[in-house]
């Protein structure tokens, strides 16, 4: 149903009108409809229902529906908002718009934080760090001896863990990633300025009067 | 590699490059 291009248009569920989603986020209107667009693209890109399922999230990031990844799943987890096992557009939206440029660093920071943070206890634990260490020299087919690992886990942990109680918490995350800004790289889409250039299609299919 | 942030080496996970989403 969220898959047919109409103008007069139903919707799929989690649709939000652009320009709530646009008055709450680093996205203009124009922006929130191009996004549309590409959501409409990857919600339909298996299962036709106008929602994102982790195997179109997988298809749309690895080119591969089946592409088990501790920090893609992460990353899904946290788009999806209401934890109903999909994202949703309003959620797809909300979640891109920390990704802008435009969007606070505190706000990057803390997202990171929470994509760390693998069990949600509010700290970065070391257990957490290794195991996301192993998960990403398993993904680059890299391979350190274990000595390595526990080297490197133990040489961040002394950096971060500035107060020494064996885990990482926000505030000393938030003054770790200020001596070391390169964490967040990834963080920040220059793309989604210009995202307008990338989905010109949304212009078509805009149901927002240029008056508005 | 042993004098490598842990979150450094963490971030080039491919997992976490969401500029993909937008290759066409």
């Amino acid at each position: 149903m969220g898959c047919v291009r109409s103008r007069h248009i139903k919707h799929p569920p989690g649709y939000e009108d652009p320009v709530i989603l646009a008055a709450e986020t680093s996205f203009t209107v124009s922006d929130v409809e191009a996004l549309y667009e590409l959501f409409k693209k990857l919600s339909c890109s298996i299962i036709k229902d106008g929602l994102i399922h982790k195997e179109e999230f997988q298809l749309a990031l690895f080119r591969n529906s089946n592409k088990e990844n501790l920090f893609a799943d992460r990353i899904f987890d946290l788009f999806d908002l209401k934890r109903n096992g999909v994202i949703e557009f309003g959620e797809f939206v909300r979640s891109l718009s920390i990704f802008h440029p435009n969007t606070p660093e505190a706000e990057k920071i803390a997202f990171a934080f929470r994509l760390y943070d693998l069990r949600h206890t509010g700290f970065i634990e070391r257990e957490e760090l290794k195991e996301m260490v192993l998960a990403l020299l398993n993904e680059s087919d890299l391979y350190l001896s274990d000595d390595v690992v526990e080297t490197i886990v133990d040489k961040t942990f002394s950096q971060a863990d500035t107060k020494g109680d064996g885990k990482i918490d926000p505030e000393e995350w938030a003054e770790f990633v200020k001596r070391n800004p390169s964490l967040l790289r990834n963080m920040t889409l220059p793309y989604l300025k210009d995202i307008t250039m990338g989905f010109p299609s949304f212009v078509m299919n805009s149901e927002v009067n240029d008056a508005e | 590699p042993a004098l490598m942030n842990a979150f450094e080496l963490i971030s080039t996970s491919q997992g976490l490059n969401l500029g993909t989403l937008f290759e066409k």
